[in-house]
């Protein structure tokens, strides 16, 4: 791992083991290296670099008793800083419904996450309707609805009721009929290209008919470089509150989170575990950063 | 004394960023670019444009025979059984495939082996009527292999010449879902000797170097006759392709361009490279 070859790098500093520009340069190559293999962006990677520079060639280092120790503490430092969450809570206070709507690429785990959601509030003590806003997909209504039938959860019958702006509107509707006591909407709305003008058009419409407290970017651990052009573009769109990184219990490094964390200043809020509705998990910055260092 | 010419060390990482956008990763990158060196040394001077045009032949040439698209032989049913990790496009892959044949008049039948996820079943089932293909299911939770070994028995009794067997969605780093996967595959092997005569690997163009261990795992577990590369059409490259066929020698047969069922073709090495960069 990362923190071992940096350790071996540094051993070979000779004698009275400070650090020179030289040995700080071929120390950044091998963070560069493991961080671009992690998927991170190299533009990135390249300011992340940077900052580390800065603060290697600066006193902490250079007059530490330890300076490799001193790196090694910066780098870890720096990313996990990068990764952190102020505010990775969900916002959910103000009069009910509190809306929650997911977005993101195709296959990248809405709906799946949109049940572990419901499941996540119901633990909490609320009380979620989940709303199909997938009108493409074959059975992707019918895949909340087998889900919602799974946790006891309500789902919207959306089959007939129109497109997806006229689905949200009328599940807000019946959510804030008095009588459910639902205090959540969950919306599912269909996978989509970043690109596709007409499609992301959809969500601005449904954004800005129902208004969400929280639009949340579902991505997926495994994403590469892509992941600076998806995560810009949904976020130019529609300013998300937040990202779910899923697929998260493979070995996928996971350097996409960096990568969307670094362009759209959002915090990650939640990590997919698993294919089950418990597999949902509060954001760990430490433990992140340290899988993408490798 | 001879003095060897370097490639100008900005043109160099311009040429590096280029090739880690499209996820072709940082290890086969500077390969590549060693490559492009030893070239340049043995001419006088090469630009930006150059370069690129030389690093696009190399690329071309790694994927060179990577282009085979789908036949069926004399051998019938022909047997295809489709795997990958979760939400790559595997179902709807099999629809777009199963379409194309049945369209050539060819007897489709599509086999709905993931009977784990919520509403898999109906999921291709939709696909199917789309295709004009036939459609084997079970209750979902029933054994994936019992599907497919009486599905394998309907498929000859009624003369199919083509049979998809879909499969869920699993990360390649969980074993006994990998096992699953082999007993699937022996269990098609028991019921038709020789099937399945294809297992496709479905790999999403928007992975970035988790697709290498994704390919050499499930290629160790069953033995991969071809990839197929979906959701070309957004803004990825899919140039991880290039590292793993540093590591597998297997052919990258289709690729995914779309939503549609008409949004499938051959993979065209000349092509993919053209648009790398
Ligand atoms: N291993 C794993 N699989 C997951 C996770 N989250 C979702 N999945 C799986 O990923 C696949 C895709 O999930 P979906 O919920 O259908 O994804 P989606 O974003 O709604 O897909 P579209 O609606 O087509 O855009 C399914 O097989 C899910 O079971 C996770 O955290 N880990
Ligand atoms: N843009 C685009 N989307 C695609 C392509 N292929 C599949 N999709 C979409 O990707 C999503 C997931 O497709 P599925 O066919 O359900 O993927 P899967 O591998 O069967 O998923 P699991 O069975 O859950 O593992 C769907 O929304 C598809 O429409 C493609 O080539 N381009
Ligand atoms: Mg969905
Ligand atoms: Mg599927």
């Amino acid at each position: 791992n990362l923190t071992e070859k940096l350790s071996s790098t540094f051993k070979k500093l000779k004698g009275h083991g400070r650090l020179s520009e030289r040995n700080i340069e071929e120390t950044l190559r091998e963070v560069r290296m493991s961080m671009l293999e992690a998927d991170v962006h190299f533009r990135v990677v390249k300011e992340f670099l940077e900052k580390v520079r800065q603060r290697a060639l600066g006193r902490e280092v250079q007059e530490s008793l330890t300076p490799a120790q001193q790196f090694i503490k910066i780098v870890n430092e720096e990313l996990t800083r990068l990764m952190g969450g102020e505010n990775s809570e969900m916002d959910l206070s103000g009069s009910p419904p509190a809306i929650v709507m997911l977005v993101g690429l195709q296959g990248s785990g809405k709906t799946t996450t949109a049940a572990k959601l419901a499941k996540y509030l119901g633990q909490k003590g609320r009380k979620s309707y989940l709303v199909p806003a997938d009108t493409r997909r074959p059975a992707a209504i019918e895949q909340l609805k087998v889900l919602g039938e799974q946790l006891g959860v309500e789902v919207y019958d959306s089959r007939g009721k129109g497109d997806p702006v006229k689905i949200c509107r009328k599940a807000r509707e019946e959510a804030e009929a008095e009588a459910k006591g639902i205090d959540t909407l969950i919306i599912d709305t269909g996978g989509r290209l970043h690109i596709d003008e007409e499609l992301m058009g959809e969500l601005e419409r449904i954004k800005e008919k129902i208004e969400p407290r929280e639009i949340l970017l579902v991505a997926d651990a495994m994403t590469g470089q892509d992941a600076i052009n998806v995560a810009g573009r949904f976020n130019e769109a529609l300013d998300i509150d937040g990202v779910i990184l899923t697929k998260m219990e493979g070995d996928a490094r996971g350097g996409a989170a960096l990568t969307i964390r670094a362009l759209t200043g959002k915090p990650i809020k939640f990590v997919g575990t698993g294919e089950k509705l418990g597999a949902l998990e509060p954001f760990c910055p430490e433990r992140m950063a340290s899988r993408i260092l490798g | 004394i001879k003095r060897r010419k370097e490639i100008d060390q900005g043109v160099r990482e311009e040429l590096e960023e280029l090739l880690i956008a499209a996820d072709i990763g940082v290890k086969t990158s500077g390969r590549l670019l060693e490559t492009a060196q030893e070239m340049v040394s043995k001419q006088e001077s090469a630009g930006l444009g150059l370069l690129k045009e030389y690093l696009k032949e190399a690329i071309k040439e790694v994927l060179v025979g990577k282009g085979k698209g789908l036949e069926i032989g004399v051998e019938k049913p022909l047997v295809i059984m489709m795997v990958g990790v979760n939400g790559v496009g595997k179902t709807t892959t099999i629809g777009k495939i199963a379409s194309q044949f049945s369209a050539k008049g060819l007897k489709v039948m599509l086999v709905a082996a993931d009977t784990f996820r919520a509403a898999a079943i109906d999921q291709l089932r939709v696909w199917a009527e789309r295709a004009g293909a036939e459609f084997i299911s079970q209750q979902p939770g029933s054994d994936p292999a019992a599907v497919v070994f009486d599905a394998l028995e309907a498929a000859r009794a009624r003369g199919m010449d083509m049979v998809v067997v879909d499969t869920a969605g699993r990360l390649h780093t969980k074993t006994n879902l990998m096992d699953e996967l082999k007993k699937i595959k022996r269990v098609m092997g028991k019921k038709l000797p020789g099937a399945p005569q294809e297992i496709l690997l479905v790999l999403d163009a928007t992975t970035g170097q988790n697709a290498v261990p994704q390919a050499k795992l499930f290629d160790e577990t069953l033995g991969i006759t071809g990839i197929i590369l979906t959701k070309l059409d957004g803004t990825a490259k899919g140039g991880v392709i290039v590292a793993i066929a540093n590591e597998l020698t297997v052919p990258i047969r289709l690729i995914g361009i779309g939503e549609r069922i008409e949004d499938l073709r051959e993979f065209d090495p000349e092509q993919f490279v053209e648009a790398l960069f």
